[in-house]
């Protein structure tokens, strides 16, 4: 209401059009030289999961390759559902380390954290010979086989998931599938 | 999972998670 | 403006962060392994200057990224000028190392949850450096940490002019309030070479340095989110780059140094704050002489204790 008293403005010789004429008036030379920094806005594109033009059995098999490099294991796949695979990776604080028999019941394991994050892998297909692998956080297990206290979190506790854990395992796969192929 | 194709030796994923009643898209880069 | 003050605080203080957060939106974060280029090329790209880092060997977030980092690469560049190819081989997991070799303070671990009151936050956000804390809260099922967003002086105060209807009762003059810095400003010519001013940022510890003509009449500034620019064009190697010729690198975009005059009142800043996308205020007299500065923090630290 009262801004009609208002002094505030832009200082015209701090506008980017006008600073570069002052210099150019001054004939320095970097000011037909140095331009400004234009930074492409690329809007990121982005897709669910990785996709695939492999042969789906081959792209399975990749990836077996690639958990089994990464010291993850998984459940055995049912015959009507070849094309799931259900993981599961040891996680602890210290570094995130696939292990290579997570049912080693080693009394030491700190129960109270979780340490066995679990995540589903997928195959679609999205159109001839056109694949399509999702990942999908799956929740976290104790490699003691002790029950995760989340059972009496209420349902906005339940997510309060960090989903860096997941993030960075995602990346850790897709690492070894693209080394791979 | 979400993902944008790799650049600059780049990898990019993300996840979009419900913190209480809002929505976060966690975006991860990491070096491939 | 006491009653202005009264309104403002009592909004704050029955607001939480989580409350300020959008009901959609997102937050880049870079992994600790991430090379310094590639992040700068990112924030860039995302045009934002700061990103919360991630260190997944510990699976915890290793601090945020901020100007302040970039400034003490081309410090540690300037000191060592046969090391050029550090900004390409040096990672975000190495920035902590560096800030050790040229005794720079280390970067700033304050943090809040997003769940505490408005208030607080901006509270602990006046104690660090870089003007933004970071919200982060604990996973309930594996104790890991959680950064939800950071939160930064600029989105509060525009929070503030947004919901806060009062703040056009604060009339009084800012030339009354005491928040304007008028001592020794540091100040620098269209010909100081760049790295002079870089030095002075870091060594009184500000975000930006006006550049004034011979009679002190303010002509442009030169602002700590310059130096991403200087970065990203290669140009910082160029020891003898007077500040004017840094500026050129500037986007087209940049929409200008904001002054005001003495006489100028909080209520017209804050709609300043509500409608543009400001970062600091220069105070000048009639023919742009230059008298003060009034910054972000200035105005946020006036608005929770002052008056």
């Amino acid at each position: 209401s009262k801004e009609g008293d208002s002094t505030i403005s832009i200082l015209p010789t701090s506008l980017p059009q006008i600073h570069r004429a002052n210099m150019l008036a001054q004939g320095l030379p970097a000011a037909s030289k140095i331009s400004s920094l234009v930074t492409k806005k690329s809007k990121t594109k982005w897709h669910f999961g990785i996709r695939s033009r492999s042969y789906p059995l081959d792209v399975m098999g990749e990836i077996y390759i690639a958990l089994k490099n990464l010291g993850a294991e998984w459940a055995r796949p049912s015959e009507q559902d070849l094309w799931t695979i259900r993981v599961r990776w040891k996680y602890n604080m210290n570094t995130p380390d696939f292990d290579q028999n997570a049912n080693s019941n080693n009394s030491n394991t700190t129960t109270t954290i979780p340490d066995l994050m679990k995540m589903v892998i997928q195959l679609f297909q999205i159109e001839a010979n056109n694949y399509l692998v999702d990942f999908k956080f799956d929740g976290w297990e104790s490699s003691t086989g002790k029950p995760i206290n989340n059972l009496n979190m209420s349902e906005d506790e339940m997510c309060t998931f960090s989903a860096y854990p997941f993030l960075h395992l995602s990346t850790r796969l897709i690492m070894e599938l693209a080394v791979n192929s | 999972l979400a993902t944008s194709s790799i650049k600059h030796n780049t990898l990019c994923v993300a996840s979009i998670v419900r913190y209480k009643s809002k929505y976060v898209t966690q975006i991860l880069y990491a070096p491939l | 403006q006491n009653v202005g003050l009264a309104a403002i605080r009592r909004m704050l203080g029955s607001k939480t962060s989580y409350d300020m957060l959008p009901v959609s939106f997102k937050l880049v974060v870079f992994d600790t392994t991430l090379s310094v280029k590639r992040a700068l090329n990112l924030l860039l790209q995302h045009n934002i200057v700061s990103a919360p880092l991630w260190d997944a060997k510990t699976s915890k977030f290793a601090g945020l990224l901020t100007t302040g980092d970039f400034i003490n690469i081309i410090k540690y560049y300037f000191s060592n000028p046969d090391r050029l190819e550090i900004v390409d081989t040096m990672t975000l997991g190495g920035l902590e190392e560096l800030e050790r070799t040229i005794g720079a303070p280390s970067m700033d671990t304050i943090s809040i949850h997003p769940s505490k009151p408005l208030f607080d936050a901006c509270l602990k956000m006046l104690e660090s450096r870089s003007g933004r804390i970071p919200l982060i809260d604990q996973d309930e099922g594996t104790n890991r940490e959680i950064v939800v967003s950071v939160l930064t002086q600029y989105r509060i105060l525009k929070f503030i002019a947004l919901n806060c209807r009062e703040t056009h009762l604060l009339q009084i003059p800012i030339s009354e309030l005491g928040i304007i810095s008028t001592d020794n400003i540091h100040s620098c010519q269209m010909t100081t070479p760049v790295i002079d001013v870089i030095d002075c940022l870091t060594q009184e510890k500000l975000s930006s340095i006006p550049i004034v003509d011979e009679n002190g009449v303010l002509i442009n500034v030169y602002e700590a989110v310059d130096v991403l620019g200087l970065i990203k064009g290669g140009i910082y190697n160029d020891l003898s780059l007077s500040v004017g010729e840094t500026l050129l690198r500037r986007s087209e975009n940049f929409e200008g140094v904001c002054t005001c005059t003495p006489n100028d009142k909080l209520s017209n800043i804050m709609n300043t704050v509500r409608r543009a996308s400001v970062h600091r205020f220069f105070v000048v007299d009639d023919n742009y002489k230059l008298l003060g500065v009034l910054s972000l923090s200035d105005i946020l630290k006036y608005l929770l204790l002052g008056g």
